[in-house]
Formats: structure tokens, sequence, C-alpha cells
């Protein structure tokens, strides 16, 4: 464990706090997309199977649960507590499109060709990707209240922690996961047009919108 | 393939 992993998984906690909050406090899931809650509850579920056979730490087991557990309230909330308040129409990006490639490149490129292994590697191709919905929700409407924006500042912030922390691991411990390191730099390109609106924008106190 | 690195990360 060092300081950029810890963070970057404090900043996925707090991601999740900060949705879980802005939900209750809006009474609303106004903004946020079904599809890419849904798409990270798959991802949790499918990499986390290992939690029934393979014990790494308290820590590991704890937030692998948190993770699973809150992902699938988000849903219930989602679909049933507040569901007047999704607008399916505006959530609209096709998850064929991400999961039909992520079960491909799982075939192709895992460490072990075990059921597990290929579980895993999907849910990493998957994470990349399952962002996509929501940034496509927000380009759809052109702006996001601005807890919204926190949330997904907080999602992107742990994806990029992961790097430095990829980059320590391989200097001290001489570590390298590929599938991973891949996906992650893949996964974090993928704020970094968000990055810079909530920089120039939300962080100098005005709301996030998108130029028309 | 090697083996695969420890999944201790999340």
């Amino acid at each position: 464990m060092n300081l950029f992993r810890l963070f970057g998984d404090l900043s996925h906690l707090a991601s999740i706090i900060i949705l879980l909050q802005k939900i209750r406090s809006t009474r609303s899931c106004r903004g946020i997309s079904f599809k890419t809650q849904a798409l990270y509850a798959t991802v949790f579920i499918t990499r986390y199977l290992d939690l029934f056979y393979d014990w790494v730490s308290l820590y590991n087991f704890t937030m692998k649960v948190f993770f699973i557990a809150s992902s699938c309230y988000i849903l219930y909330l989602m679909r049933y507590k507040y569901r007047p308040t999704h607008d399916p129409s505006i959530d609209t990006f096709r998850v064929e499109y991400l999961l039909g490639p992520s079960a491909v490149l799982a075939l192709l490129f895992h460490y072990r060709f075990t059921v597990p292994e290929v579980f895993w590697s999907f849910s990493i191709f998957l994470e990349a990707v399952a962002i996509l919905p929501q940034l496509f929700m927000l380009q759809r409407t052109g702006e996001a209240e601005t807890i919204t924006t926190h949330y997904l500042a907080a999602l992107g912030a742990y994806r990029a922690l992961y790097i430095p922390n990829w980059i320590y691991r391989y200097f001290t411990e001489d570590m390298v996961d590929p599938i991973a390191v891949t996906a992650g730099i893949v996964q974090t390109a993928l704020y970094l047009d968000f990055f810079y609106v909530y920089f120039t924008k939300v962080l100098q106190g005005q709301k996030f919108e998108l130029p028309a | 393939h090697e083996a695969p690195p420890t999944k201790d990360e999340l």
C-alpha cells in the first residue's frame, strides 16, 4: 500500500458517498446515468468473485463488500425509490457497444484462461469505459448539477491516482500488471475533457456548462 | 502466460 493507492481508494469511496448525498439531498437521480451505474455494479460483481475463495486483507475485503453493496443500493434507489426522477430518454448510450468489446478483449487478454481470471479481465476492460454513458448524457444535456460534477471529479481522481501508484509499484516492488495499466490509462484519458471544464469552471465557482 | 499479478488492488 502506498499513498497514491490509498488516496485513490479514498477518492473512490468519496465519489460514492457524494453520489449518495446528491441523490438524498436533491431527492432525485436526475443527471445520473442508470446505465453507467449498472455497468459499475457489473464491474464489481465480476471482479470480486475472489471474495469467496481468496483472502487478501481486511482492508481489501471491506472495500470489496462496500463497492458491491453500494453499487447495488444505488441501482435500487434509481430503479425504485427515485424512479420518476430518472429520464431514460436522455440515457441512450448503447451498452452493447461496451459489453461486447469488453468480453472479446477479456477472451483475448487474460493472465490465465480460467473463469475468474477472464471475468476479472472483463471487469477491468468494462470499468475503463463504464463512464461513457454518463459522459454521453452530460454531453447531451450540456450541463450538470455541481454535486454531480464533484462525484465525477472524485471518480476521475481515483483513476488518475492509480497511475502514479503503478509507477511507484514498478520501482519498489517490481510489480507490473499490463492489463490493469493499459485499461487504467484509457479510463483516465476519458476524463480529460471533463476535468478541463471542471477545473476551469466549477472550481472557479461557475456552473458546469458545455459550450453549445 | 506468467502467473497473474496478485489481485490486491481494487
